[in-house]
């Protein structure tokens, strides 16, 4: 969409379409364009200013947050658990966020808390040992909850700073599956009542609306405090976090663009707006 | 279900005899809004719904039914027509191992659709499968396939120090010695931008001839949907879709862009993790899912 002064109807027409194939969703969308005219019609935009450059200032504004990467700990290890549906890619930003920590100075430690899918708990272990980190790992179809358990009182007897646990993919509307991880966060919260310090809910860019569901069960049920948006190396653009943080006000704190272990950025709302209109 | 909220829309329009533009024109309104909500792409809605228009305008009013209702049940016909006839067949080779490549998006589900498609094909054919481990990017990924292949009491190929092409066409030659009658290539998740990995797996086509070769899309996929399958569909000639993940409650929108955009049937879809959690797909089940 080139620089625009005019809210025509071609205009409309365009922006409406870059703005839903973005996964901004309709509702998002019809909001965002009928406040677009209205202040438009307002005088809010200058004359001559480009509408497209006023857009992505007010969806950047939308998205900004003062907020840390992590909820790091006043003392003792900090706590993170990682969760989310079948597939997002919680394992791999599990490894990616260790390989981050230990490149900053921290001592973190995984948990291969997937005691149930084929081979997860070998697949964290591969990447433990390429990131240099130390993994605390059960049986597989061993309790979940164990497992987290043990690797807080692991990372407090050992003195690593940091404990990421990845726990198995969930689909939310499997109410026993949201259970078990109620019920490891309370097992978590009897070793160290005030972890988990940050509830990370890993989604995959690629995901539609239902992200949306996602985020709201899982923080419903679980306490989410931040997002991780994966696969943005591809050409979805994870719209849905402009609904996610307006009415859930869940920020994402890293997008992951790749496979491999630096494939971790920090959110730039920024970078993040300019790909939805590149 | 949708035709209630049209109900107040079509009230102003009871008096009329057809189905005109003007009368349908809110009823298509709701319809694309509610689609769009399901994750139908943009441009696939867009013209599904010129065909519903053209095919309902002229149309007599039905008595008994609001002009509403009549709109939706167009509508509900037309999606039903244009998701297919019910369609699980493979294409079985007339000699020799029929072999069925798998491809997708990274964590569509791909290698878990391979040993349910194996338990199927060995519970319900009788056939003797051969599972092929070529992902070789993803850590442990042969192991998963390896463990998920015992589960379902299914041998797994894998050999060290080949490439995926030339691993397939070794697994296939061994499956023609071993007398298997079927040979699953489960194949490394991809980006449909990558071009280095989506002409690998053009070469792995090429090297095995694949009989079936399935795109394993995620039922809770977006907008995106359009863009990436309409790039496997070029690199790869898609002979039919596997949607995995139906038992979320992702409305599943991306079955209409699928079916618009690559045109072949919906072979099977996933409703659970568990091995037996692969069923043939019945369309009528998902028009009104996505209609909501
Ligand atoms: N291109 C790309 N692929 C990614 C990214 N993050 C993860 N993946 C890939 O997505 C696939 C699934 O990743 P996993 O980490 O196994 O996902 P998961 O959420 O742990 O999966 P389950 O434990 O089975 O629920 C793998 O092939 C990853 O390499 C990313 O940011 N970009
Ligand atoms: N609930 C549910 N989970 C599924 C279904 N199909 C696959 N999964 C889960 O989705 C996750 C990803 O499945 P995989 O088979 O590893 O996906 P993949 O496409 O092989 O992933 P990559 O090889 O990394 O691209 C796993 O946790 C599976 O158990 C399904 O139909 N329903
Ligand atoms: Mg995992
Ligand atoms: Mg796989």
């Amino acid at each position: 969409i080139g620089a625009r002064r005019t809210i025509d109807a071609a205009f409309l027409r365009e922006l409406e379409d870059t703005l839903l194939a973005a996964d901004i969703g309709v509702a998002k969308t019809e909001e965002i364009l009928a406040d677009l005219q209205r202040r438009y019609r307002a005088g809010e935009v200058a004359e001559g200013e480009d509408l497209l450059r006023f857009l992505k200032a007010s969806l950047r504004a939308e998205l900004a947050a003062e907020e840390q990467e992590l909820r790091f700990a006043a003392q003792g290890p900090t706590v993170v658990l990682v969760v989310g549906v079948n597939g997002a890619g919680k394992t791999t930003t599990v490894a990616k966020l260790a390989h981050r920590l230990r490149a900053i100075g921290r001592r973190p430690l995984v948990a291969a808390a997937d005691t149930y899918r084929a081979a997860a708990i070998e697949q964290l272990s591969v990447w433990a040992q390429r990131a240099r980190v130390e993994i605390v790992k059960g049986e597989p179809g061993g309790d979940a909850a164990a497992v987290a358990y043990d690797a807080v009182a692991a990372a407090q007897a050992r003195g690593c700073d940091t404990v990421l646990i990845d726990t198995a993919g969930r689909l939310h509307n499997k109410e026993h599956l949201m259970r078990e991880l109620e019920k490891m966060r309370r097992v978590i919260q009897k070793r160290l009542p005030e972890a988990p310090h940050d509830v990370l809910l890993v989604l995959d860019a690629t995901a539609g609306q239902n992200a949306v569901q996602q985020a709201k069960v899982f923080k419903e049920i679980i306490g989410v405090t931040g997002l991780v948006i994966t696969k943005l190396d591809g050409t979805a653009k994870g719209g849905v976090a402009i609904t996610v943080k307006r009415e859930l006000g869940l920020t994402v704190r890293y997008i992951g663009v790749g496979e491999g272990l630096d494939d971790l950025q920090p959110f730039d709302p920024d970078a993040f707006v300019e790909a939805i209109f590149a | 279900f949708i035709s209630e909220r049209f109900a107040s829309v079509f009230e102003r329009f009871r008096k009329q005899q057809n189905l005109t533009a003007d009368n349908i024109r809110e009823g298509l309104k709701e319809v694309r809004r509610a689609l769009l909500e399901a994750d139908v792409a943009v441009e696939v809605v867009r013209e599904f719904l010129q065909r519903v228009e053209s095919k309902a305008i002229g149309q007599q009013l039905i008595a008994g039914v609001t002009p509403a209702q009549q709109i939706v049940q167009v509508v509900h016909d037309e999606l039903i027509a244009l998701m297919g006839e019910p369609d699980s067949e493979l294409p079985w080779a007339s000699a020799g191992p029929t072999v069925i490549l798998l491809a997708g998006l990274q964590g569509s589900g791909k290698t878990t659709t391979a040993a349910k498609l194996a338990h199927l094909l060995q519970r319900q054919h009788q056939k003797r499968v051969l599972l092929v481990a070529a992902d070789l990017q993803r850590p442990a990924a042969i192991e998963q396939l390896k463990t998920l292949g015992q589960q379902v009491g299914c041998p797994v190929f894998h050999r060290e120090g080949l490439r995926p092409p030339e691993l397939c066409a070794q697994a296939v030659a061994a499956a023609r010695q071993g007398g298997q009658d079927v040979v699953i290539l489960d194949t490394a998740g991809r980006l449909h931008v990558d071009e280095a990995l989506m002409s690998e797996v053009a070469e792995v086509h090429a090297r095995t001839q694949p009989h079936a070769t399935l795109l394993v899309v995620d039922a809770m996929t977006g907008q995106d949907a359009v863009n990436s399958s309409k790039a496997f569909h070029q690199r790869l000639p898609l002979t039919g879709v596997i949607v995995t993940k139906l038992d979320g409650d992702a409305r599943g929108g991306v079955i209409v862009s699928l079916r618009h955009v690559v045109g072949r049937p919906i072979k099977f879809v996933g409703v659970s993790e568990k091995l037996d959690g692969l069923q043939p797909f019945h369309p009528d089940r998902y028009a009104r899912r996505i209609l909501g």
